[in-house]
């Protein structure tokens, strides 16, 4: 005789709460349970307790191939300059994403100008003047209070007229329930036509992860994602949220503060922290 | 969604002529669904429904209460309990040092406190304690304009700065302390914490912590206050459409109350701590 729905739900208990408490959203470890039981169902109860650890895993790695992506294989033989636009809810780390990544490609020989989109938050704009200065590499900046798009556009002149590689567009953080900042980061988009935008997200953050990319994703379109905070201890279960959300590559994840601290996003590595 | 989820556990509940073992389970169920999607700690969560489950069905519904708020009521008192009442900042001299993992907002809502006492016609003044985020005392210089409200910072060190600032300030009635961001398994920060509270010995550890915050939510709060003793905790940025339920295993961990809620960027936006609407709002 098969084993039941009920038996089931209770060999798949534990490795739930496992996915629950490393900060998958509740609607993804849903659909992973409708998975999973969809093909363990009818098997004896012998060979299910078996199969539900494999099931389960080869379910998470599903959602998870679908957000690896090499960055530089795609950029690398992009028309220039290549311009990327950063968005995400306030304090995600963008600003440091963008650090970040202009040291990596720098050290890859490419040059970058950095456009200082953020022209609302104190400290802003003197926050990314203080990395550009660090890495001595050019910042485009307007004043306090100015057109973030127009920023942006004066950046990608200027990389134009000088032959850059790069430019890298900060942003500032707003809530996706913000009608007035989505529409100006739709404006940004607009204005700037960027080849890449990535949505910056929290490895801290639980269930809202999946309602932020997917509306970032309404609004804009999103086409990689960067994962920070990974080393504060959070598993990092919003990676497979938004995988599942939005399905688009996660190309790195902060583990730090440092600028060598982003580095590639893995699956199996992901799979490692979550069952290891 | 999941305020449907709790709406169809109450539709089952309310047209079930009795309640049995099997409906109440069925009942939890969705309870535990809609804190779990609202961030609150998964084992708290376990916790906090069997003893529903078991109250729902030892106790009697009181005279008039039908099925449903029978267990409303049990929910209500069950997560009341566990994140007790708000409690205001009183109206006195004192030193309050603001902490937090990073990015949660303790820049901002050193602001926002500092305006708060202001306006009740106090003396206030900032320090500018993050040494570590570039341009961390620019944006708190920044923001102390915006608010006419003076600021001391640069220093090479935390301690070093809010020990000259508590020099700087000493007649003034509030010290507001703003500190980098951290987390649990930073040590030497976590001394740089202990040692900037050692100076200032502040009246307040307030632990400011993200309304999106996840399962890490405790965790993090148990570190910050086995360092140094949290007195009171912001939740940050409610005006998004996070829930908050890591605020419950903030509370549980440090046994201090909620004191504000953050509900924007500008300096206003701070509200006192409602636990009803609060509550309303985690479960949809
Ligand atoms: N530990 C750790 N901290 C990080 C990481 N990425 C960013 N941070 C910290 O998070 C805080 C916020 O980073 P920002 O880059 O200012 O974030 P943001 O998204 O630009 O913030 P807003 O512009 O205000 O929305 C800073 O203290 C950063 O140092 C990371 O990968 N690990
Ligand atoms: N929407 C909203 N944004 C907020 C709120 N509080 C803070 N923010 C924003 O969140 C971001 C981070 O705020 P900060 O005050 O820099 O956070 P922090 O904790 O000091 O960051 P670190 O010092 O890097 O750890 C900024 O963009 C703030 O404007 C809030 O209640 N609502
Ligand atoms: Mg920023
Ligand atoms: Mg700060």
């Amino acid at each position: 005789l098969g084993i039941g729905e009920k038996k089931l739900d209770e060999l798949l208990w534990q490795l739930e709460m496992a996915l629950l408490e490393s900060d998958v959203a509740l609607e993804v470890v849903e659909e992973i349970k409708r998975e999973v039981k969809k093909n363990l169902l009818g098997m004896s109860r012998k060979e299910a307790k078996e199969a539900v650890e494999r099931a389960l895993k080869e379910a998470i790695s599903n959602i998870l191939k679908q957000s690896e992506g090499d960055f530089f294989s795609q950029v690398e033989k992009a028309e220039k300059p290549y311009v990327i636009m950063f968005v995400g809810v306030n304090g995600s780390g963008k600003t440091t994403a963008i650090a970040k990544l202009a040291h990596m490609l720098k050290k890859k020989g490419y040059s970058c100008v950095i456009a200082a989109g953020d022209t609302f938050r104190a400290g802003a704009i003197e926050q990314l003047e203080r990395h550009a200065k660090n890495l001595d590499i050019k910042l485009i900046k307007h004043d306090f209070g100015a057109d973030p798009a127009a920023v942006a556009y004066d950046a990608i002149e200027h990389a134009k007229a000088r032959h850059k590689d790069f430019v890298l567009i900060d942003t500032a953080g707003r809530m996706q329930t913000n009608i007035n900042l989505m529409e100006e980061m739709r404006k940004i988009k607009r204005v700037a036509n960027p080849d890449m935008i990535i949505f910056v997200g929290d490895a801290l953050t639980g269930n809202d992860a999946i309602e932020q990319a997917r509306r970032f994703n309404e609004v804009v379109g999103i086409d990689g994602v960067i994962l920070t905070k990974v080393d504060t201890d959070a598993k990092g279960g919003a990676a497979l949220s938004i995988a599942y959300a939005i399905k688009k590559p996660l190309y790195f994840i902060g583990v730090g503060q440092d600028y060598d601290d982003q580095i590639p996003f893995r699956a199996d590595w992901m799979m490692e922290r979550i069952f290891g | 969604n999941f305020g449907d989820a709790l709406k169809s556990a109450f539709r089952k509940i309310a047209n079930a002529p009795f309640i049995d073992k099997s409906l109440i389970k069925e009942v939890v169920r969705d309870i535990q669904r809609a804190l779990i999607a609202g961030d609150v700690n998964v084992k708290l969560v376990l916790e906090v429904s069997k003893r529903i489950e078991r109250r729902a069905l030892e106790e009697k519904p009181l005279p008039g209460m039908s099925n449903r708020e029978h267990v409303l009521r049990i929910l209500h008192e069950e997560l009341a309990s566990i994140l007790g009442k708000g409690r205001e900042l009183p109206l006195k001299k004192q030193r309050i040092m603001m902490v937090g993992l990073y990015g949660q907002g303790k820049t901002t809502t050193c602001g926002k406190l500092a305006k708060l006492f202001q306006k009740k016609g106090m003396k206030v003044a900032l320090i500018a304690g993050d040494v570590h985020r570039p341009a961390a005392y620019e944006q708190l210089k920044q923001i102390a304009e915006s608010i006419n409200v003076p600021v001391y910072g640069g220093g090479k060190t935390a301690e070093k700065t809010v020990k000259e600032g508590l020099e700087k300030f000493s007649k003034y009635d509030v010290i507001i302390i703003d500190t980098a961001g951290r987390h649990a398994l930073e040590d030497d920060l976590i001394k740089e914490m202990k040692n900037v509270a050692k100076i200032a010995n502040p009246d307040e550890k307030i632990l400011v912590i993200d309304a999106s915050v996840g399962q890490q939510a405790g965790k993090q709060a148990k570190a910050f206050n086995d360092a140094i003793g949290i007195t009171g905790v912001i939740l940050t940025k409610m005006d998004g459409t996070a829930k908050g339920g890591g605020a419950l295993s903030a509370v549980a961990e440090t046994g201090a109350p909620i004191v504000y809620i953050g509900v924007g960027e500008h300096m206003e936006d701070l509200e006192k701590f409602d636990a009803t609407r609060f509550l309303s709002r985690l479960l949809g």
